[in-house]
């Protein structure tokens, strides 16, 4: 799975999640990706967040919804990110990722797995990262 | 601090030699995302772009580079949503499309529906002129390997994906 979420010049937000699903699924079957509030949620008013991961256990707790509900009750990006996937993880036992970002361009890019590939760009500085706890920065 | 742009490629289990196709397959990604923004462009537009960008990199589980499913075929899911009109749309299962995530927005723009899905998902396409492409380009040797690799009946296929819970 692959996504994105942006926050543009005028303040409006936006997110993308794509994937081909899971490996050896059976034919038909369709995940997280999909559904609104589960493979990515946005709003100007709260955030945006596009997840990946397990996809039974993302819905199970529609986990780019809940991680805006927690951004709602006044948690930042990186608090929210975690509570949300820490609850997936006891709840349900599903491991996963998210790349969160609230409409003052706060971002955050959490996972409760080994690893998830990420990039952010901001002030014309390239952020990124692979393995926990990773986040390299460069000029863009 | 704004604008910004942030993209992932994924949360699954990546091996070591693969590990820095991923991540500089992410940067170049978000790199094509914020020139947009930079350029006064809108989100949507930027986060449509850096995930094309993404389904295009046979590096990642989405578009070229999609894991099969158990026929050995390819069906992919994508959705946008627009966070000013909380506008959305998606499809789900389609086959021979190169860029799902593009779909998905036709389906918010062009239609009132949430998601589009199979062959009706394909018959729009069709409809919008969005091309068709061969189904064998969407797929790689590293996905067929995995593939076969997890036919065995003792094959754990979720946590092949997403690794051990630790």
């Amino acid at each position: 799975t692959v996504g994105a979420v942006a926050v543009d010049s005028e303040g409006n937000i936006a997110c993308a999640t794509s994937t081909g699903g899971m490996l050896n699924k059976m034919e038909g079957r369709v995940g997280d990706t999909p559904c609104i509030g589960s493979g990515g949620y946005a709003d100007n008013q709260t955030g945006a967040v596009s997840t990946t991961g397990h996809g039974e256990t993302i819905m199970k707790v529609t986990l780019a919804r809940l991680i805006l509900f927690h951004m709602e009750q006044g948690q930042s990006v990186e608090a929210a990110s975690d509570l949300g996937l820490a609850y997936m993880k006891t709840r349900v036992g599903g491991l996963g990722g998210v790349v969160t970002v609230d409409p003052q361009g706060n971002w955050a890019a959490r996972f409760s797995s080994l690893q998830m590939a990420w990039a952010a760009a901001q002030k014309d500085t390239l952020h990124y990262g692979l393995y926990t706890g990773e986040h390299f920065t460069q000029s863009i | 601090m704004l604008p910004v742009v942030v993209v992932h490629g994924g949360a699954g289990h990546i091996p070591k030699e693969r590990s820095e196709r991923s991540t500089s397959g992410v940067c170049s990604a978000v790199r094509a995302g914020y020139a947009i923004l930079r350029g006064g462009g809108s989100s949507m537009d930027a986060v449509v772009e850096a995930v094309s960008q993404l389904e295009n990199n046979p590096s990642f589980n989405a578009g070229c580079g999609s894991v099969l499913n158990v026929k050995g075929e390819v069906e992919m899911d994508a959705i946008v949503m627009d966070g000013k009109t909380l506008g959305s749309g998606a499809v789900s299962a389609v086959r021979n499309i190169a860029n799902p995530v593009q779909l998905a927005r036709l389906v918010m723009d062009k239609t009132s529906h949430a998601c589009l899905t199979a062959e009706g998902a394909s018959q729009f396409a069709r409809a919008m002129g969005v091309p068709e492409v061969p189904l064998e380009s969407l797929i790689t040797e590293y996905s067929r390997m995995r593939w076969k690799k997890n036919l065995a009946p003792d094959a754990n296929p979720v946590e092949s994906q997403m690794g051990k819970m630790g």
